[in-house]
């Protein structure tokens, strides 16, 4: 489903060239299970932009679905991701007039789903993430821990193929996260969902069909798994 | 230094009103260390906005070091805050246009400290917490953990009395965490300084003097500490 091949990305601060991905190379298929670890300012989110085409790299070359994201105008771009991938945010990136029902709908407003199948799909994505009480109140009325869980059944609520997830369960009580780990494990063993988590819980750890590292930009494959 | 008395606070959505938390009483002496656990929505953050003063409870009364915040204007509310308590958001709160250094400077200019004390104070607590290398990157630039530590260097730079830390290492990986544990047992030890740290991360419970347990919006006292 997705591919990396040599990717490099660097950052152009003020005085220097900072290289956050050096040559990395990744491959994930149908049905994966990939989690990935890494110190603070280690590339992580740098490599799953790259991944989700959302930010472009600097060397090497991504194919999602076998496509080159290099040959690809910006809308084919657009759209690829938008009905293939499913992202994650670090930093949730919900849409602050719309409430966490409307923030979930939008990706299927997007793909045109008629509007009683944009209700059922909301209304059990929503339950499933434990958010039915709150689902009309707009990001600023919601804890941390609630907007995390909004961003993550955005990202599930289009049955994509692959899921980023950047740190999902950080702002998350480890009851609650263990929750939404069994959310992604259950899409991943009957739906066969691609997912390749970034994560500090080293508890998510030991679902990993496939761990990586990531250290100082290199990453590197280190254990197989379950 | 911090107390609360029968404290609640209601928040008034669309529908209904909200209890987020129920009649809290709690009282912080200098050098307390207090870790507060408890699930998502559960109250942490509304709880930690009443004690420092940025948000107003429906019911009961809040003190610092004696004084009322009801009976305060808002002007000595910000200053009696300002100099006082430290607080470190969950959602980080950083200005985007200013960059790291900048970020953890703006509470000293505030304070009308002079430019070579700033610049000594600043640099130390930036190194203190890792981030001398990308000290001149704006937020958009950092890392998720990387703008949690700018968060929290800001939050001590000003030596407060109390620090109010809300989830400080939920973006850090397991050993950058440590290290900003230590500094704060160090801060709590040499200086005095009292902490209420709000967390999901159970191995900082371990080093808790006091441990609270909030479910529902009711606040428990459950553990006597080290
Ligand atoms: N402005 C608001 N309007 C309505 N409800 C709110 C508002 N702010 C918070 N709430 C509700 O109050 C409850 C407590 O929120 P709070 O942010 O204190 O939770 P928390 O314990 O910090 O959770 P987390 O661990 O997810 O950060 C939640 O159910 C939340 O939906
Ligand atoms: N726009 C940018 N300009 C300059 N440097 C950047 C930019 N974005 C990221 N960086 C740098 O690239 C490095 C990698 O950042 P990245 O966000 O991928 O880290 P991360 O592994 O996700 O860390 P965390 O666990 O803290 O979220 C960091 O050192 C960061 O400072
Ligand atoms: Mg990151
Ligand atoms: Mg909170």
């Amino acid at each position: 489903i997705i591919k990396a091949e040599g990717v490099s990305k660097s950052y152009l601060s003020q005085v220097e060239e900072i290289i956050a991905l050096k040559e990395a190379n990744l491959t994930i298929e149908a049905g994966d299970f990939v989690v990935i670890n890494g110190p603070s300012g280690s590339g992580k989110t740098t490599l799953l932009n790259l991944l989700a085409g959302i930010d472009k790299a600097t060397k090497g070359e991504l194919y999602i679905n076998g496509l080159a994201l290099s040959s690809l105008s910006d809308k084919e771009n657009t759209l690829l991701r938008r009905d293939k991938v499913g992202l994650v945010f670090q930093s949730f990136e919900l849409i602050p007039v719309l409430s966490a029902w409307e923030n979930v709908e939008y990706p299927l407003l997007l793909q045109k789903v008629n509007k009683s199948e944009r209700k059922k799909r909301v209304d059990k994505i929503l339950k499933q993430v434990g958010l039915e009480e709150v689902k009309d109140n707009l990001p600023s009325q919601l804890s941390g821990g609630q907007k995390q869980r909004v961003a993550i059944a955005r990202a599930l609520v289009t049955d994509p193929k692959v899921v980023l997830a950047d740190e999902p369960t950080a702002s998350l009580d480890t009851k609650t996260g263990k929750g939404i780990i069994k959310l992604m494990l259950d899409l991943n063993q009957t739906k066969e969902v691609a997912f390749i988590v970034v994560t500090h819980d080293l508890a998510i750890n030991d679902y990993a069909k496939r761990l990586l590292k990531i250290q100082d930009g290199v990453l590197k494959e280190v254990g197989i798994g379950v």
